[in-house]
């Protein structure tokens, strides 16, 4: 429960959606409450993208981060990164 | 910018790029550090309704009302989520959680790929002219995505998930990081679904030069852009006590330095730290400094600061010396105390004076602003360079656009040093950076949307990349040089070349690329299904078993052909021979282009068939095939270069070639 959490974006198979969502924010939430159950902070969603990316931001730990991977419909999970400007 | 339009050929060419109508609707989405809306080219005069199609809004925030935006600023967003997740919250007595730009690169960005133009434009005097935006018509939208602490990928996508859904036509991202591979790349990844629902997206090469392979942004779907100097700049004198007279450059406008020599010291001799010839904070000896002019070496540190420290210290004045890194290269700055930049080889006789003379002075003289300098333009020092080390066989940069010393509008929240310590306001600021050649080039490709709104975006850049020039067009084919060495620069330095908007409005063929084209490339490239769907946002999207893929055969404006010794390709068995495919199509009236092609390297041939394309009606598409033959094998790291040109007599449409061997 100490472990660090770190932003990372995970890209999701909007095809993949079980039918008993209503829409991908509904499947994104879950997915994400799916990994962080049981500790003592729920993994928090940063942003939902529907245009460039289908899929969302959040704040995970590397072992959610690893099971979110692992989870079907899920494509990628890619750490964050911090550009600069030129 | 002042001087750009002119220098771009702009100036009096409004007829060439129609700017009623559809033409004024391009908006050029603007990820950057925010917006100083009260700047004079945010307004709106003269320009329609904002267009049916805009979804954007004008978020309020700290010290922003969403009255801020108009029929030029039409849009503002500020995405803070994953900087204050990463960061903690900001501390709001020094930046604003709104679209309101507290630093000023944003203002500077925006302003210059579509400000409306503004008379008695100028910074202390300097640059003085009437500024404008590359599209003057064009409208605005802002998505601040960079802090002080940086920008993280989350706002960043979150930026381009809601200017691609707002309706921007073009976006401009000055900023980059890195070199993962486009899968991980949330730039890129934007940039593709940007690319998918047509939007062009320019970005900044980097400024990490003149190093080779340093870029970054070089995903093919991105419009990849470089920096090169105007043909303006703003002379300082340094007059040594022994009568020398060394050129420099210098945006100084206050109390006017002494007249009379001063004394001279090099910060090397003024510093008991190993560093102290960079002048870095806490570095220099008041003692040592007081009341005279220092002698400071480029890097590590900002340039500015170097000037603060000096001033902090006690120093009358500076000098900043380039070394080999920038070498001849002179980037100005308003610094707060008398200063000049120089060049490496004046620096390098500055200390030698210094070094031989018991008691060395200097007098700084500011000179003001001088254009018409020649030879110009020069791929700026600091400008990234390729090898593309993501895809060698992608060509990179594209093109290169002016971004030195560049003059736009600036925030009313910070000097133009950007230093805390400095109270001054301006209304326009003079930077560098290929984060100022950026947004000319999508102020352009937002010039070419408007006369060409059937384009895609490839063919926009098509056309910048085809028309740009290699050589100076006054200067009877000489290359364009390189700031670091004050040789010929190659097209790892400068891509296609600097941007020709009047030539590029009629390039007569483009190379076009689609969706499909890049997922070939993917395929090309061995990207795993999960990763192209990441990518494209579909799963429909997919390689074919059955099918051969080759990078050579993107339909990309120029040719990369990356020859490896490690492989044995073209080793003692004989020559190797690689085919690139393309296919032009026709966006001008019938004709027929012969080609030229060439390369300088000794045991490189380039085959092109057929020799000759005809063309009967617009959108007519025809193919060609480009083989290299190379007859044997060469050390590791080297290159050569070449040019294909396909020409109807009235057009040209050239493309650059880069040949390595790794």
């Amino acid at each position: 429960e100490t472990e660090q959490r770190a932003t990372y974006i995970v890209h999701m198979a909007k095809s993949a959606m079980p039918a008993e969502y209503a829409d991908h924010g509904e499947w994104y939430g879950a997915s994400l409450r799916s990994v962080s159950t049981g500790r003592a902070a729920a993994a928090k969603m940063l942003y939902s993208y529907d245009t460039v990316l289908h899929g969302f931001s959040a704040r995970l730990t590397e072992q959610e981060a690893s099971d979110m991977a692992g989870m079907d419909g899920v494509l990628a999970v890619n750490p964050e990164t911090r550009y600069e400007l030129h | 910018t002042t001087r750009t339009p002119e220098f771009l050929g702009l100036a009096g060419s409004e007829g060439l790029f129609p700017q009623s109508g559809t033409g004024g609707d391009v908006v050029v989405g603007v990820l950057d550090t925010g917006v100083w809306p009260e700047s004079k080219s945010y307004d709106d005069a003269g320009l329609g309704e904002v267009p049916s199609s805009w979804k954007g809004t004008c978020m309020a925030g700290t010290d922003f009302n969403s009255s801020a935006c108009n029929r030029k600023l039409i849009g503002a967003r500020f995405f803070n989520r994953g900087y204050e997740a990463a960061m903690g919250p900001m501390d709001t007595s020094r930046e604003s959680r709104s679209p309101r730009d507290d630093d000023g690169h944003g203002t500077h960005t925006s302003s210059t790929a579509a400000g409306a133009a503004v008379a008695d434009a100028d910074l202390f005097g300097f640059a003085s002219g009437t500024a404008r935006g590359m599209a003057p018509k064009a409208r605005v939208a802002v998505y601040k995505v960079c802090w002080l602490g940086g920008c993280f990928s989350s706002d960043i996508l979150a930026g381009m998930d809601a200017a691609v859904a707002d309706g921007c036509g073009v976006l401009s991202l000055s900023l980059g990081g890195g070199s993962a591979d486009y899968a991980r790349d949330s730039v890129a990844i934007g940039a593709f679904a940007a690319m998918e629902q047509n939007v062009l997206v320019s970005c900044s090469a980097g400024n990490a030069g003149p190093g080779s392979a340093t870029l970054s942004n070089v995903a093919p779907w991105i419009t990849t852009v470089g920096a090169g100097t105007l043909d303006r700049d703003f002379p300082a004198y340094v007059q040594l006590g022994n009568g020398k007279n060394y050129t420099g450059v210098s945006l100084y406008a206050g109390k006017a330095p002494p007249s009379t020599p001063t004394p001279l010291i090099y910060a090397g001799n003024a510093s008991n730290s190993t560093s102290g010839n960079l002048c870095m904070p806490g570095t220099l000896s008041p003692e040592k400094v007081q009341g005279k002019i220092v002698v400071c070496d480029r890097g590590i540190s900002a340039r500015v600061q170097k000037g603060f420290v000096v001033r902090d210290a006690g120093g009358a004045g500076m000098v900043l010396a380039n070394t080999a890194a920038n070498g001849q290269e002179l980037v100005a700055d308003a610094h707060l105390l008398p200063a000049a930049g120089v060049g490496e080889k004046e620096g390098t006789a500055i200390k030698s004076y210094i070094a031989s003379e018991s008691k060395p002075t200097a007098t700084i003289v500011v000179a003001g602003t001088q254009v018409d300098v020649r030879p110009s333009p020069l791929v700026a020092a600091f400008s990234s360079r390729g090898p593309n080390m993501i895809t060698p066989e992608i060509l990179k940069p594209d093109i290169i656009g002016p971004g030195v010393n560049i003059l736009a509008a600036w925030t009313g929240k910070a000097g133009p040093t950007g230093l805390a310590a400095d109270t001054r306001r301006v209304n326009f600021n003079i930077i560098s950076g290929t984060s100022m050649s950026c947004p000319h080039v999508s102020g352009l490709a937002a010039l070419l949307r408007s006369a060409h709104p059937e384009w895609s975006p490839a063919a926009v850049r098509s056309a910048l990349m085809t028309t740009a020039y290699s050589t100076y067009t006054g200067g009877a084919g000489s290359p364009i040089l390189d700031a670091a060495t004050g040789a010929a620069a190659t097209p790892f330095d400068y891509g296609a070349g600097h941007v020709d908007p009047t030539r590029a409005v009629e390039p007569g063929l483009v190379y076009d690329l689609g969706t499909s084209d890049y997922v070939d490339f993917l395929c090309a490239l061995k990207y795993t299904p999960n990763m192209i769907a990441a990518l494209a946002r579909s799963k429909s999207y997919g390689c074919a078993a059955n099918k051969t893929y080759a990078v050579a055969n993107l339909n990309y404006p120029s040719f990369s052909v990356a020859y490896s010794t490690a492989n044995g390709e073209a080793g003692d068995s004989g020559a190797t021979t690689v085919t690139h495919t393309r296919t032009l199509t026709n966006v001008g009236a019938a004709g027929t282009y012969k080609v030229d092609a060439s390369v300088s390297m000794s045991g490189v041939t380039v085959d092109v068939k057929p020799a000759k394309l005809e063309f009967t009606a617009a959108g007519e598409k025809k193919s060609y095939t480009v083989t290299f033959t190379a007859a044997k094998s060469q050390p590791s790291g080297t290159a050569g270069f070449g040019r294909l040109v396909w020409s109807d007599g009235k057009h040209t449409v050239a493309s650059p070639i880069a040949i390595t061997w790794t």
